[in-house]
C-alpha cells in the first residue's frame, strides 16, 4: 500500500498503545 | 477532609508528601491525593510493594502482563527518572505533570525528544526511528515492505532533518513539532484535567486539609 508513505513516520509511531497513556486511567 | 487516616502510605516507600508534590507540579494537592488511588491500584497489580514495576506499566497499558512492548519500555525507562528499576509515586506524579494540559509545551517537546531518542545520544538517528517503526508493525500485525519503510524514513528525514546530516538533533525536532503539532497530541492527556472525579475516592483518604490546598 502507498498511503503510509503520505505520513510521516512519527505519526505513524504516535499510534502505538504503549504510547498512549490514557490506558492507564481505563479500569 | 481527612476524617480518616490513612494506614496505608507506609508500604509505600518513596511516598513524597502531596503538598511538596502539588507545589512542583500543575496538579492541586486534591489531585495529587487522586493520582495515588491511581498509583495504588497499579503498583498492586502484580507485586504489592508501593512501587511500579515494568511488568504491572505493561499491564495498565495494555491490560496484558506478557507483552513485551518497546514504547511501554520506554515510557517506563522515562518515568523511572531515578533509573532505579522502579517508578515511585514522585517519579508519576513528576512524569505525568509532562501530560498535564496545562504543563509548558517546552517540557513536552523535550519529553517527546527522549521518547524517541532511544539510545540516549543527544539525537534520533535514522536507525532508531527504523527500529521504532518496525516495533509498531509488530505490535498492529501489520506488514509493509522493507522498500515501503525505507521510502516513510526518507520522507520523514527529508523534512525533519533539515541540515541532511543524517540524524534529527534537539533544534531541529523543535522545528518540526512546530510544523506538526499532532505529533505532539500524545504528550497531553486530557483525563488528567479531571482526576479528581475519575478517582473520587481519594476523598475518604486523605490526609491533607483543605485548607492546604
Amino acid at each position: 500500500s502507498a498511503a503510509p508513505v503520505t505520513m510521516n513516520a512519527f505519526e505513524l509511531i504516535s499510534t502505538s498503545r504503549g504510547l498512549n497513556l490514557s490506558s492507564l486511567f481505563e479500569k | 477532609m481527612g476524617c480518616f487516616q490513612s494506614t496505608s502510605r507506609k508500604q509505600f516507600p518513596g511516598h513524597e508528601d502531596p503538598i511538596q508534590l502539588a507545589s512542583q507540579t500543575a496538579f492541586s494537592v486534591s489531585e495529587v491525593e487522586a493520582l495515588f488511588e491511581l498509583f495504588k491500584s497499579i503498583s498492586s497489580s502484580v507485586i504489592d510493594d508501593g512501587l511500579i514495576n515494568k511488568e504491572e506499566l505493561q499491564l495498565a497499558l495494555f491490560k496484558n502482563r506478557k507483552k513485551e512492548n518497546l514504547f511501554a519500555n520506554r515510557i517506563f525507562d522515562l518515568f523511572d527518572a531515578k533509573q532505579k528499576g522502579v517508578i515511585d509515586f514522585g517519579d508519576f506524579v513528576r512524569a505525568l505533570n509532562v501530560f498535564h494540559p496545562n504543563a509548558p509545551q517546552e517540557d513536552k517537546i523535550n519529553f517527546s525528544f527522549k521518547l524517541y531518542d532511544l539510545d540516549g545520544t543527544g539525537y534520533i538517528e535514522r536507525q532508531e526511528v527504523k527500529q521504532m517503526l518496525i516495533a509498531l508493525l509488530c505490535e498492529s500485525e501489520m506488514k509493509l515492505a522493507d522498500e515501503t519503510i525505507e521510502l516513510i524514513l526518507d520522507k520523514t528525514f527529508m523534512e525533519a532533518d533539515t541540515n541532511q546530516d543524517g540524524k534529527i538533533d534537539k533544534s531541529e525536532w523543535h522545528n518540526f513539532v512546530a510544523q506538526n503539532p499532532s505529533l505532539l497530541r500524545i504528550m497531553t492527556l486530557p483525563y488528567l484535567r479531571d482526576i479528581t472525579t475519575t478517582f473520587p475516592s481519594f476523598v475518604f483518604n486523605s490526609e491533607v486539609d483543605e485548607i492546604a490546598t
